[in-house]
């Protein structure tokens, strides 16, 4: 493993967890989107189907359960805290995630590796993760304001993707015969998602004002 | 490794 791959990796974890300090200290979730929570709560439960059948490494292995267990007590928090949940933008939050979810699956059962059940469920989730955070943009959208940990946990998501990218280009030279199309171009399309954001988030942090997103 | 995707990411 290269130091981007495990900078990227920490990077995502770092992101989880800021989200879920925020939940907890706050007792909070305003600004977050649930929708945005239960699709990554997906694309880990038919991405990770291999922690049934194979193991690669211990790392690999502890890393996949972190991101399951804290994606559900996201989640959790969201839908049943009795303080937290009060505090959801269920209004706001309103992305029709079918318009997700159908493609990337019909995607996922054109494009592939092979035909089985748990390959085109692990396509799908590459798709899938993809765009999973197009709720939460489009809620951040609505919302205008927003607060410093929900930037951050943003931001913290995109920096791992960038750092996956470039993870790739130090695989591709120095890896012999590595190449992962369909995670290369999800990937790519996966980092573009955030590229809006990232020029406001970084204004902001020029001009140390708080971030806001124009109407 | 034929083209088959190495899964050893996360």
């Amino acid at each position: 493993m290269n130091i981007f791959r495990l900078a990227g990796d920490m990077t995502h974890l770092l992101s989880i967890i800021v989200l879920l300090l925020k939940i907890q200290a706050t007792k909070s979730c305003a600004g977050v989107s649930l929708k945005t929570q239960e699709l990554y709560a997906v694309v880990f439960v038919t991405r990770y189907l291999d922690l049934f059948y194979s193991f690669i490494s211990l790392y690999n292995t502890v890393m996949k359960i972190i991101f399951l267990l804290t994606a559900f007590t996201i989640i959790w928090y969201m839908r049943k805290h009795k303080v937290v949940c009060q505090t959801y933008d269920k209004e706001q939050d309103t992305f029709r995630v079918l318009f997700l979810i159908v493609p990337c699956f019909v995607l996922a059962l054109l494009v592939n590796h092979e035909m089985s059940v748990t390959e085109v469920l692990w396509t799908f989730s590459i798709y899938l993760e993809a765009v999973a955070i197009l709720p939460q943009l489009v809620l951040l959208q609505r919302t205008k304001n927003v607060d410093n940990l929900t930037g951050n946990y943003i931001f913290m998501l995109g920096s791992y993707r960038a750092l996956y990218l470039v993870n790739w280009v130090y695989r591709y030279f120095t890896e012999l015969g590595y190449r992962q199309w369909i995670v290369w171009v999800s990937g790519t399309v996966q980092t573009c998602v955030y590229l809006d954001f990232f020029y406001y988030y970084v204004q902001a942090w020029r001009n140390n004002e708080r971030m806001k997103l124009p109407g | 490794n034929g083209g088959k995707e190495r899964k050893d990411e996360l």
